[in-house]
C-alpha cells in the first residue's frame, strides 16, 4: 500500500486477538 | 497445556487459528530472540496453520524459520533506513 510498510510485520502479543495485516493497514 | 492439534485448529475460523498457534509459538520464540519476538511471531503466522503446527513440534524447524525471519526483518530494516537516508 502506500508506504506503510513501515510498520510491517505486523506484531503478534500473547492475549491480544490476532488480526494479522489488519493491524498495521486498516 | 494441552498441544494443539489439527481437529481443535480445524474448528476454528482462520484468523482464531493463527492466534492459537501465535500463543503457542510466542514463547518459543521469544526464548530464542527476546526483544524481537512479537515481530517475528507476526512474521511467521503468515506461514500455512499446517506447516506452523509441525514448527511447534519440531524445534529445528522452528529454529530455522526464526532464523529465516531474523534474516529478513534485518533487511527490511536495512531497506527503510536506506530509504529514510535519501
Amino acid at each position: 500500500s502506500n508506504g506503510s510498510s513501515i510498520n510491517w510485520p505486523p506484531e503478534f502479543h500473547p492475549g491480544v486477538p490476532w488480526k494479522g495485516l489488519q493491524n498495521i493497514d486498516p | 497445556q494441552e498441544p494443539l492439534t489439527v481437529s481443535m485448529l480445524a474448528s476454528a475460523p482462520l484468523q482464531e487459528q493463527k492466534h492459537m498457534l501465535g500463543e503457542r509459538l510466542f514463547p518459543l520464540i521469544e526464548a530464542i530472540h527476546p526483544t524481537l519476538a512479537a515481530k517475528i511471531t507476526g512474521m511467521l503466522l503468515e506461514i500455512d496453520a499446517s506447516e506452523l503446527l509441525h514448527m511447534l513440534e519440531s524445534p529445528e524447524s522452528l529454529g530455522s524459520k526464526v532464523d529465516e525471519a531474523v534474516a529478513v526483518l534485518q533487511a527490511h530494516y536495512a531497506e527503510e533506513a536506506a530509504q529514510k537516508a535519501k
